[in-house]
């Protein structure tokens, strides 16, 4: 599966 | 020191979670509990709070952060009734978390020591997001929804105007849609019975896995209603509100989850 984001990124970076 | 009413609330709680995340913090300061932790795959997000009001007596002098195996907490929590009393207490040093059950009748009395762990947890931060579309509808009609199409796709797309929230999937055998019209529909036994509530600046179509949602509305026996924030490039937002015995808000319960990619 391909998702939009990386969470544990996408939080990281606020 | 938070002394809960009902100690089923709380099992409500972890059993939503156990399944998403293995371990996690309990930050625990003066206003109240709050856990924040990602599955292991990255792709969802769990965090909830649990306010000072929703205890019977709380307090907590100094900040506190509790390392938990979530299937070791659910275990001792499983070893209570739902509807007795549960004193959670820590010692000092912090390396136990100890739970005292009392019946409603007082009658019962037992005490369970869970073992701390050290965890060593990023503490992430979760941006205000502006969401595109807000949607309240029944626990148990999104709960169906993602038992139903679940049976027939993996992932389901969810689409929302301003009339209504589409949620729709295909797979091998066929393909299936459900459409929940915006507002009250009706009454039933003189209470309203809503299709969807939609708050909407931006109509959006997102994709996600229904493996995912379907583990979210776990959390359906904490409210009546969920909320779907939805927006572009943003993860979903699957919140439940949490409510104390007085039917006062006292917390909630939040999922993230990443959109899937249209291939």
């Amino acid at each position: 599966d391909k998702y939009q984001n990386d969470l544990l990124e996408y939080f990281r970076t606020g | 020191n938070a002394l809960i009413k009902q100690a089923g609330l709380l099992k409500k709680i972890i059993d939503a979670i156990k399944d998403l995340i293995d371990e996690a913090t309990l930050d625990c300061d003066n206003d109240g509990i709050y856990l924040q932790a990602m599955d292991s795959s990255h792709v969802s997000l769990v965090t909830f709070y649990l306010k000072k009001n929703l205890f019977e007596k709380y307090s907590c002098n100094r900040n506190l952060s509790l390392g938990i195996n979530m299937t070791s907490i659910a275990k001792i929590l499983k070893c209570g009734m739902s509807d007795d009393t549960l004193l959670l207490e820590t010692n000092n040093p912090i390396d136990i978390l100890s739970f005292k059950f009392e019946s409603r009748r007082g009658h019962k009395l037992s005490q369970f020591q869970l073992r701390l762990m050290n965890l060593e947890m990023e503490r992430l931060s979760i941006p205000d997001t502006e969401y595109s579309c807000i949607i309240e509808m029944m626990c148990s009609e999104f709960s169906k929804v993602c038992h139903d199409l679940a049976t027939i796709g993996d992932s389901m797309t969810i689409t929302c105007t301003k009339k209504n929230v589409t949620f729709d999937t295909t797979g091998d055998l066929g393909t299936g849609i459900v459409s929940l019209k915006q507002g009250v529909v009706g009454s039933e036994n003189d209470e309203n019975v809503y299709a969807a509530s939609i708050k909407i600046v931006k109509p959006v179509s997102l994709s996600f896995s229904l493996r995912y949602l379907i583990y979210f509305t776990k959390a359906s026996s904490l409210s009546n209603k969920v909320i779907l924030h939805m927006g572009e490039e943003v993860p979903l937002m699957v919140e439940y509100k949490i409510f104390n015995t007085y039917e006062e808000e006292a917390g909630y319960l939040r999922y993230f989850l990443a959109p899937k990619v249209n291939e």
